[in-house]
């Protein structure tokens, strides 16, 4: 692993890989919950992680005589592996976006509360991932979740404009409660009263087994 | 437990331009000019109707979706909509059925696999629907391992053609849509057997029913496989079973741009590099990945809008009652998901990048990214769609128990998404696909 950054520089998603050195010893230097708010910190978190999961994997692959016998047995592992490495990838691409040239009043504002919320709640949720890798320590944790929900605060006047970006018509959502004139009881009763059930107030089968117990 | 009758007092609040982020959201301003175009026109008409989905039965659901298949190609031909337009045209048909198999599948299996000669007689046929084509991968014992398939095309010298045959129960083709009932011809996948000997799985062109009657051709036995988890739509899709038992094609059926059999039965594996195959899996995949993001778009919006409607406790003094949206816990819940919607949106977005570069290396002959851009479009795939499954089960919970009502639309949104996790290989299977490549690196 330590011989990793001399061989052939691994390109793309895994460039990360390339700064093995680094990221399997660095500690997070965020210090407050606004640092959560620093791409560059969200990054090497996500990096860090994903990098020791994939080099304990192949630590633990090493014990093994057969390396398919080895690879059966840390299946569990590797797919943790694997999901950390995808979830780099998400957050990394979310974050390239907001570094290109996105038009429009407030916009890009949106875009960024969208990405800490999702980079800061995929770390709440695979905490253990992050703190048994000594990636980040649980004072860090701590702060990542208070930024969280100032990022929730944030979002929450926008929210139902967010979605209508998506710009998805009644028809295609098919939802009466999704409905964008949000009128929904009304037509939540308009939906019941078109149930075949509600054809007749009587239903059909009363004479046959409903009556019998009544009039026992 | 009153609730608002509008939403104009949330859009009020927004501190940013809507507009604006539609086009970010749909791309461009281009792409979002189209998309909005599309899903009114496709809105607009009757016959797209889906209210009554859920109290049709099987066969009015699929017949149902042949009239409006049949109505969709009328209105793409009669207003000339472009490749582009047609694809958002039925995607906002919002209606599972042969026509994604056919141009989704089918025709990119021929265009990908087929030789010039093959693509000059298939396609014409398959782009006016006078073919209807399916693709006859996964059988009843296989899906994920595809190299485990055991239906086998064996070479018969002596006439020139394929011997397609079922050896087993477990070798039936099971699951391919359009199949069961639509679909006149299929991509099939099957091993090929010439001189005794196995060269591995291969795609063949195969005629399954009449031009004429559609009665299926004699050898070939075929079915619907019955229906499937959820009320709607896809049980309005044909999903098939597929048995040949000694069925003959010509030999020219058999998909030969990447290798070949000749006419004394010689197997001439191709000079082009098996790897293109993994292209076509990258483009599968990519586009499974932006579809994720639209499921996932689709349940937080209806999520997001009853949450701001809906009321719930906190009123003192007879006040009016809490937003639902206004709770820390629904917030906690929601707001990554909103969140999770847009992140995928952007990854789908990068792998249509990615999937174009890695195109233009291939006709280069440059391989080198190829091996990356499998491993991450597998893991994205499988991790994406395992979060919008979840993620649309958690809308229906956002939603109190008028989530679980099939109108709240979000029943049928999980039945028609799940099966994502398990189609274009198993998602747990996939992300092992990015562990070894990781390894490996």
């Amino acid at each position: 692993v330590a011989q990793l950054s001399s061989g052939k520089a691994p390109a793309g998603t895994t460039a990360y890989m390339g700064r093995a050195k680094h990221l399997l010893h660095c500690h997070s230097s965020i210090r407050k919950a606004e640092d959560w708010l620093n791409p560059a910190m969200v990054l090497e978190a996500f990096e860090a992680r994903a990098l020791r999961m994939a080099v304990s994997c192949a630590n633990n692959l090493k014990k093994f005589e057969n390396q398919e016998q080895g690879f059966s047995e840390l299946l569990a592992d590797l797919v943790e592996a694997g999901i950390a490495h995808c979830q780099l990838i998400v957050v990394s691409k979310f974050i390239a976006k907001l570094e290109g040239d996105i038009k429009g009043k407030g916009v890009k504002n949106q875009l960024k509360n969208l990405c800490y919320i999702y980079a800061l709640h995929l770390i709440h949720k695979h905490l253990g991932d992050f703190l048994s890798t000594n990636t980040i320590t649980p004072e860090q944790a701590s702060l990542a979740n208070n930024q969280l929900r100032s990022l929730y605060s944030q979002l929450r006047p926008n929210a139902v404009a967010l979605v209508d970006a998506f710009d998805y018509t009644d028809h295609y959502l098919g939802s009466v409660l999704g409905r964008y004139d949000g009128n929904v009881y009304p037509k939540l009763f308009e939906e019941a009263l078109k149930d075949p059930l509600n054809d007749s107030v009587v239903p059909d089968g009363y004479h046959e087994y409903i009556r019998p117990f009544i009039k026992q | 437990m009153e609730g608002d009758d509008n939403l104009a007092h949330e859009r009020n609040k927004a501190e940013f331009d809507v507009n604006e982020m539609k086009i970010v959201w749909a791309g461009s301003r281009q792409a979002f000019e189209v998309s909005n175009r599309m899903s009114r026109l496709v809105a607009s008409d009757p016959v797209f109707d889906k209210s009554n989905r859920a109290v049709m039965t099987r066969k009015e659901l699929f017949k149902n979706t042949l009239r409006k298949s049949a109505h969709a190609w009328k209105l793409i031909n009669e207003l000339r909509l472009s490749d582009e337009e047609s694809v958002i045209f039925k995607y906002f048909m919002d209606q599972p059925g042969f026509l994604d198999l056919h141009w989704r599948m089918f025709v990119p299996a021929i265009k990908g696999q087929g030789t010039e000669e093959q693509k000059q007689k298939w396609l014409p046929l398959a782009n006016k629907m006078q073919i209807i084509g399916c693709y006859a991968q996964t059988e009843l014992g296989h899906g994920s391992n595809v190299q485990g398939l055991e239906t086998t095309a064996t070479f018969d010298p002596q006439t020139d053609q394929f011997i397609l045959h079922s050896p087993t129960q477990t070798s039936s083709k099971w699951w391919p849509g359009g199949l069961g009932k639509v679909s006149t011809h299929a991509v099939v996948y099957a091993r090929l057997i010439t001189n005794g000997k196995d060269h591995g799985v291969h795609g063949f062109i195969v005629q399954l029913r009449d031009l004429d009657d559609h009665s299926p051709l004699p050898g070939i036995t075929i079915g619907d496989i019955g229906v499937k988890f959820g009320n709607g739509a896809y049980n309005s899709m044909d999903n098939g079973f597929l048995m040949f038992d000694k069925f003959r094609i010509p030999r020219d059926q058999m998909l030969m741009r990447l290798s070949k059999v000749t006419r004394e039965g010689k197997y001439v594996p191709s000079d082009v590099p098996r790897q293109l195959m993994y292209g076509t899996m990258v483009s599968v995949r990519q586009t499974i990945v932006s579809n994720a993001s639209i499921a996932m778009a689709r349940a937080v919006c209806i999520a997001t809008r009853y949450s701001a409607v809906r009321r719930q406790f906190g009123s003192q003094n007879g006040g009016i009652e809490t937003q639902v949206i206004d709770y820390k816990t629904q917030q906690n819940r929601l707001f990554p998901l909103l969140a999770s919607a847009y992140a995928f949106r952007f990854v789908g977005e990068w792998l249509k990048w990615l999937y174009t570069d890695v195109t233009q290396r291939l006709e280069a002959s440059d391989f080198a990214t190829l091996p990356e851009a499998h491993a991450c479009t597998a893991g994205l795939k499988s991790m994406t769609t395992s979060a919008t499954s979840d993620g649309i089960e958690e809308c229906r919970k956002l939603c109190g128990g008028h989530g679980y009502l099939w109108c709240s639309g979000l029943p049928e949104l999980f039945a028609v998404y799940v099966p994502a996790c398990t189609y274009e290989g198993d998602n747990v299977v996939l992300q092992l696909q990015v562990a070894r490549f990781l390894m490996k690196t």
